[in-house]
């Protein structure tokens, strides 16, 4: 049986808030490891993988791997139905019907537990290869959200460009053009604010930021968020997790 | 299309 315990219910708010959009049924796979999910979107464009290790649970047990398929909608509903600073225990049995989701409010004492119907979602599960990208670049988590928002206000698309002097995030609408260039830069006093950019080749490639600003939701996760780009390989968009990561991937736009 | 070709080939390329 699986038993997990969170000390803030906040995490998986927040990770089931990041998906969301992207994903509607998904297999949670529990093993003794810990927890993960592998999930495309339906336009089979971008990929969600995420990994949450057990010793990111304040207890975790999983006797033997459970696959739990949850639809996400219905995870959401349950999870806006405990607080942010809740303990959060998760219980399923070997081949559950039901995932129980437990809230514990210790100021209030307070005890609320919901049942989550589970169903069989099919999903071919793919493996994800090592790759070496031509370009990684380490930004604010609320920068790259920024420019994911406002530059989706003049277009639909977006070309990253990442060369030694920095990223240029370029993008040309009905209503007019707009660029943002970021160089990189250290800051000592606040790390969290740094940019870092590591480049073996040059790399030029447009998005969809209707899926760059899905992906965004992500961000209360971390204050950092690693972009990593290469002409053969779809973007890799990472955000860490203690003891984990939420990562997805997006297929860059063809032609036009 | 294309795009999904391109994600699918990636991931299934192991």
């Amino acid at each position: 049986m699986l038993e997990a315990k969170l000390e803030q219910a906040a995490l998986l708010k927040r990770i089931v808030d990041s998906i969301r959009d992207i994903v509607q049924d998904c297999n949670f796979e529990c093993s003794e490891s810990g927890l993960s999910l592998q999930a495309m979107d339906n336009s089979h464009i971008a990929l969600v993988s995420l990994l949450l290790g057990k010793d990111g649970f304040t207890d975790y047990r999983c006797d033997r791997s459970i696959s739990l398929g949850v639809n996400v909608g219905a995870l959401t509903k349950i999870l806006k139905c405990g607080g942010n600073d809740d303990v959060l225990t998760l219980r399923a049995e070997d081949k559950p019907s039901v995932l129980s989701v437990m809230f514990e409010d210790s100021i209030q004492d307070r005890i609320s537990e919901y049942n989550l119907k589970l169903m069989d979602v099919d999903q071919e599960h793919m493996g994800i290869p090592d790759t070496e990208y031509s370009a990684s670049v380490t930004m604010p988590t609320a920068e790259f959200q920024r420019i994911a928002r406002d530059l989706h206000t003049l277009s639909d698309s977006v070309e990253i460009d990442v060369n030694k002097e920095g990223i240029t995030f370029s993008c040309d609408g009905d209503i007019g053009a707009g660029s943002i260039v970021l160089k990189p830069s250290s800051n000592i006093d606040r790390p969290e604010q740094s940019i870092n950019v590591e480049i073996v080749e040059p790399v030029t490639l447009s998005f969809n930021l209707k899926y760059l600003n899905h992906f965004c939701k992500a961000s209360g996760l971390s204050n950092q968020v690693t972009l990593r780009l290469s002409g053969e390989a779809p973007l890799l968009v990472e955000y860490k997790l203690p003891n984990g990561f939420i990562r997805f991937f997006l297929a860059p736009k063809i032609g036009d | 299309p294309t795009e999904q070709a391109l994600l699918q080939r990636f991931f299934e390329h192991i």
